[in-house]
């Protein structure tokens, strides 16, 4: 493990924290799309299926037990405990659109045809387009709560330093995972508009708000 | 180079 992979878990890990402590403390999920929160449970729950065939190390198990739990808890608080202030007129992205598209390249582009394979690459396929219902959100309102600003920096940071991991496994380990980079490649190239916007607004002290 | 799964990662 480098230090570009335990900073892209550590900014994963507080980019989770920080949209759920932001629900739990202001008792509301305004501005933040059910839809893709729903996308990511998915995405966990699809390719943490190995939790029951392999063990690869306590580290990796405890954070894949730690995502699922915070990934449901999030969809629960939209969903169900907070679901009176849900924004869920903004959040009208149609999911048909990504799922039926990304489960009909993970049966034609993966490693082997296996259901567990074929699960695990739908999960990576579905993480490089799941924040654009949120995304979407943001575009339709034209505007974002800080909190929620610095939730999206964290997630988009976590995608540059796993491409960044990617690249010094490539010179160290000639380790590659076709598959996950260019996933995860595509997944960055969602982040830069948005990284552009954090930068020249939301550091400076201003809100995010789109003209 | 190796085409491997990226297995461990998270």
């Amino acid at each position: 493990m480098n230090v570009f992979r335990i900073l892209g878990d550590i900014s994963h890990l507080l980019a989770i924290i920080i949209l759920l402590v932001k629900i739990w403390k202001s008792k509301s999920c305004a501005g933040i799309s059910g839809k893709s929160q729903i996308l990511f449970a998915l995405v966990f729950t699809t390719r943490y299926l190995d939790l029951f065939t392999t063990f690869i190390s306590i580290y990796n198990t405890v954070m894949k037990v730690i995502f699922l739990l915070c990934a449901y808890i999030t969809v629960y608080m939209i969903y169900g405990k907070f679901r009176k202030t849900s924004d869920s007129e903004n959040d009208s992205f149609r999911l048909e659109f990504l799922l039926v598209p990304v489960t009909g390249l993970s049966f034609l582009e993966n490693h082997n045809f296996t259901a567990l394979e074929i699960l695990w690459t739908f999960s990576i396929y579905l993480e490089s387009v799941a924040i654009l219902p949120q995304l979407f959100m943001i575009s339709k309102t034209g505007e974002a709560e800080t909190i929620t600003t610095h939730y999206l920096f964290f997630l988009g940071l976590y995608r540059a330093l796993y491409i960044a991991n990617w690249i010094w496994r490539y010179h160290t380990e000639n380790f590659y995972d076709q598959i996950a980079v260019v996933s995860g490649v595509v997944q960055t190239i969602f982040y830069c508009d948005f990284f552009y916007l954090y930068v020249t607004k939301v550091l400076k002290g201003k809100k995010l708000s789109l003209p | 180079c190796h085409r491997r799964k990226a297995k461990d990662e998270l």
